[in-house]
């Protein structure tokens, strides 16, 4: 099963 | 004061077309540089940014940095009252709590001023790093489209992996599974009918395929599509806009448990 990351983990707030 | 000319309004028409679906309130960002937008979908797992650069503009002025909140919904219901060969001018005064798209037939005869309230959006601006990619992807977007299309109607998900014989996209369902695989082919007649496939190492990550449905209705923007591809990193699916600047889609990848 493949789980979605969310973007947040990767880009953060400027 | 706000005022921002395009000739080739068809673009601005299109641009609301590919993003009103994935997001539904947006910041607009105007400096001096040009026209952009940064927001992410209401999952936080896809997010566009678009930049059209003020020289594209007949006319841009934009006397100090303003960010304009949009419904994209209301905005799309408004740009598609202006023609495919529309002049777009978006006007806002300063303070104004209002902004007004503005349709000039070509032959100037025929003006039309369409206004829509402003909201407040809190949205937070993301740092997306420059990142070295593993593999980029340079292909036809109507082919890219069509594969993304005919993949969601077996699977949900889509393993797309890059190798030096060519890209492979794989997807597996309960009625069965579908593979299809892309050569680099560099000997056409026109340009953006080649695929290219610029890959330093080998790479394999899976995605949500209503994702990459929904960033494909920026495919009338250009005949191509790049799809920039890194172990472990969200992938970035862009479409140039002519001479103006760019749509860029990205999407986070879904990890093997």
């Amino acid at each position: 099963k493949a789980t979605q990351i969310v973007l947040t983990s990767f880009f953060r707030p400027n | 004061m706000l005022e921002l000319r395009l000739v080739q309004g068809s673009l601005l028409k299109k641009v609301l077309e590919s993003i009103k679906d994935l997001v539904n309130d947006a910041n607009f960002d105007c400096s001096a540089t040009g026209f952009s937008l940064q927001a992410m979908d209401s999952s936080h797992v896809a997010l566009v940014a678009l930049l059209l650069r003020s020289e594209g503009f007949e006319h841009y002025r934009c006397d100090r940095n303003i960010s304009m909140g949009m419904n994209l919904g209301n905005m799309a219901k408004m740009l598609k009252c202006a023609g495919n060969d529309d002049i777009i001018t978006l006007k806002a005064d300063d303070g104004s709590d209002t902004v007004t798209f503005m349709f000039e037939s070509p032959t100037q005869d025929k003006i039309a001023d369409f206004e829509m309230r402003l909201m407040d959006i809190d949205s937070e601006h993301l740092g997306i790093p420059e990142a070295e990619y593993h593999a980029i992807l340079i292909m036809p977007s109507a082919e890219f489209a069509r594969i993304c299309k005919d993949l969601s109607s077996i699977g949900d998900t889509v393993v797309i992996s890059v190798t030096k014989e060519g890209v492979k996209f794989s997807t597996r369902g309960d009625i069965g599974t579908a593979n299809v695989v892309c050569r680099q082919n560099t000997t056409v007649d026109k340009p953006e009918e080649a695929t290219v496939i610029e890959m330093p190492e080998p790479v394999s990550l899976t995605f949500a395929l209503r994702y990459l449905n929904s960033f494909t209705k920026a495919t009338p923007l250009s005949n191509t599509v790049t799809i920039s591809l890194s172990s472990e990193i969200p992938v970035v699916v862009e479409y140039k806009i002519a001479e103006m600047g760019y749509i860029r889609f990205y999407l986070a990848p879904k990890i093997e448990e």
